[in-house]
């Protein structure tokens, strides 16, 4: 089997899977100002496996959304008006839902894979630990 | 009450991926 680092190189999926990788993304991040669209990634992930029953769900929702998509944030930056508008309307309409952020998400997603992922694999933080 | 951070926090935490 493919040791963790060449599964790394096939996918963002993968690499975000996988511990040491999402730690060592995190910190390429860090460095290129734009860790808020990780933490917006596994925010939209672990919102999507909250109880809708539970209060703490709506207070959650509300936090990402004043967080990543109220502000002028990085986030937000990369997110189109439509969805942010959707999110927004979801909010005061107190319309709850566990796939509220998915498009949110695959727009950041989508942002990611093409740069920072790309940017990521030839950087010297991952040649490094290479 | 939990802080918004910690919520936000926790909200993180439980997507991050676990030591194999």
């Amino acid at each position: 089997p493919d040791s963790p680092l060449v599964r790394w190189t096939k996918s963002l999926h993968f690499l975000l899977g996988d511990q040491d990788g999402a730690h060592l993304f995190r910190t390429f991040l860090e460095r290129e100002n734009c860790v808020d669209t990780l933490d917006f990634w596994f925010a939209c992930n672990g919102f999507r496996q909250m109880d809708l029953k539970d209060t703490k769900t709506n207070r959650v929702a509300k936090v990402i959304f004043k967080r990543y998509i109220e502000n002028n944030s990085i986030v937000a930056k990369q997110l189109k008006p439509a969805t942010k508008t959707f999110i927004r309307d979801s909010i005061k309409k107190q319309q709850i839902d566990s796939a509220m952020f998915d498009q949110a998400q695959t727009e950041i997603q989508s942002n990611m894979e093409e740069n920072a992922y790309q940017m990521f694999l030839t950087s010297d933080i991952y040649l490094e630990y290479v | 009450i939990d802080s918004e951070d910690d919520l936000l926090q926790e909200c993180i935490s439980s997507a991050m991926p676990k030591k194999k």
